[in-house]
Order: C-alpha cells, then sequence, then structure tokens
C-alpha cells in the first residue's frame, strides 16, 4: 500500500511531548 | 541556555529525560540544519542518555554526531527515493 511502513526518524518538536521514545504506545 | 545536567536528569523520569534531551539540542542543531532539526534531533535522542550528556559538555562530539546523524538520515532518504521510485 501507499503508507509509508517506515515512520523513521521520529521527529522532536520543541514543546511537543517526545513521542519516539521505544517503550512508549501512543 | 541553562545547561542541562546529570542530576537534572537522573530526578526525571526517562520519558522526560529525552524530553529535556531533545529541548537542549533542538536550538543546537536548528542553529546550524534548521529544516532537518527536527528529525535530526529525533535520530540523536535515539542514543543513550549517558553519551549524550556527554555530548552536551562537549560541543565538539555534539557537532560530529550532528554531522553523523544528517549522513544517516541522509542515506535513509535516499533509500526511501529509491524504493518509491521501484
Amino acid at each position: 500500500n501507499g503508507s509509508s511502513s517506515v515512520n523513521w526518524p521520529p521527529e522532536f518538536r520543541p514543546g511537543e511531548p517526545w513521542k519516539g521514545y521505544p517503550n512508549i504506545d501512543p | 541556555q541553562e545547561p542541562l545536567t546529570a542530576s537534572m536528569l537522573a530526578s526525571a523520569r526517562p520519558q522526560e529525560e529525552k524530553q529535556m534531551l531533545g529541548e537542549w539540542l533542538f536550538p543546537f542543531i536548528q542553529a546550524t540544519h534548521p529544516t532537518l532539526a527536527s528529525k535530526i534531533t529525533g535520530i540523536l535522542l535515539e542514543i543513550d542518555n549517558s553519551e549524550l550528556l556527554h555530548m552536551l559538555e562537549s560541543p565538539e562530539s555534539l557537532r560530529y554526531k550532528v554531522d553523523e546523524a544528517v549522513a544517516i538520515l541522509q542515506a535513509h532518504q535516499a533509500k526511501e527515493a529509491s524504493q518509491k521510485a521501484v
């Protein structure tokens, strides 16, 4: 399918919670 | 910018540690790589916290790691582009 399987790297935006930590599931 | 110290990180939870490191790293990276800063920060945050702390104290090693992350990112993007082209 068209969606990218690779969502890497996670982007860090100042002032927003960091979501790239491996153990965190949204 | 207020320096980030090991003791400050020690009092934070793992998730908060990465957040603090990211908040510190981002403006530094943004100064040299404004368009890629958020991604480069994301790559650098995958590095061990103890090594990140060492980098904060040593601008030279930080700059080296940023260059490394840019190279990794560019290689990754080139690979993605070539996969999409197929």
